[in-house]
C-alpha cells in the first residue's frame, strides 16, 4: 500500500495497536453479498495514539444521534470488517444489545476498553461494530471454537460497559451469521 | 512483550490535553 503509515506524534500516547473507523450504510431489502458489502463499506480514519483518537472522535456524531441502517467499526488496521478476511474467517461476535438512550456511553466504554487492551486475549480482538438502528454492539474475535477467551470477552464487557440487568448478549460465530443471516438466536444470555 | 494499557479514566484525561484537541 502506498498508504503514508500512521504514527504517534511527539508527546502522545501510542496505543498497543493501530485502528480504522469504517462506516457503512445497510440496504434491508436486498440481500448483501460479500462484494456489495465491500463496496458499501468505507474507511474514514486510521490512528495510532490516544490524543489522535479523541481529536477525531470528539468530533464524530454519537451512535445515538444517528438514524437508520448505519454501522460504525472500529477495528485493528489491516483488519477489514468483513467475515472474509484472513483475521476473522475463524473468529465470531459477541452481540450485545442495549435499551435506547444506552448506546453512546456503552459504545465509547466499549471502545476505551479496547483501545486501552482491557480486554487481555492476547492478539484475540479484531474489532468492534454498532449497528444505530437495533442498538446493538458487536465485539469480534478471531477464534470462535476458543471458550476461555470468549468467556473472558464476555466478562470483561460486562465489568467495562455496566450493563444493566437484562442486557441481551449472545455469541455468534461467522459461519452461523453466514448459514443464518437473521439477528439474535435462541440462544441468549441474560445478565442479572 | 509488555502491552500498552490504559484504563478509562486515564484516557478521559487524555481528551482534555492540549495536543488532543
Amino acid at each position: 500500500s502506498k498508504r503514508k503509515a500512521v504514527i504517534p506524534g511527539p508527546a502522545e500516547h501510542p496505543l498497543q495497536y493501530n485502528y480504522t473507523f469504517w462506516y457503512s450504510r445497510r440496504t434491508p431489502s436486498h440481500p448483501t453479498s460479500s462484494q456489495s458489502y465491500e463496496q458499501n463499506i468505507k474507511q474514514i480514519i486510521t490512528f495510532a495514539s490516544v490524543e489522535q483518537f479523541w481529536r477525531f472522535y470528539s468530533h464524530m456524531v454519537c451512535p445515538g444521534d444517528l438514524t437508520g441502517h448505519s454501522d460504525f467499526h472500529l477495528f485493528k488496521e489491516g483488519i477489514k470488517p468483513m467475515w472474509e478476511d484472513d483475521a476473522n474467517k475463524n473468529g465470531g461476535k459477541w452481540i450485545i444489545q442495549l435499551w435506547k438512550g444506552l448506546a453512546s456511553p456503552c459504545w465509547e466504554n466499549l471502545i476505551l476498553a479496547m483501545l486501552g487492551e482491557q480486554f487481555m486475549v492476547g492478539e484475540e480482538i479484531c474489532g468492534a461494530v454498532v449497528f444505530v438502528r437495533f442498538q446493538e454492539f458487536y465485539i469480534w474475535n478471531k477464534t470462535a471454537s476458543d471458550q476461555a477467551t470468549t468467556a473472558r470477552i464476555r466478562d470483561t464487557l460486562q465489568q467495562v460497559l455496566n450493563l444493566p440487568p437484562n442486557t441481551i448478549m449472545e455469541y455468534k460465530t461467522h459461519t452461523d451469521s453466514i448459514k443464518m443471516p437473521g439477528r439474535l438466536g435462541p440462544q441468549r444470555l441474560l445478565f442479572q | 512483550g509488555t502491552r500498552i494499557m490504559y484504563d478509562r479514566k486515564f484516557l478521559l484525561e487524555c481528551k482534555n490535553s492540549p495536543i488532543a484537541r
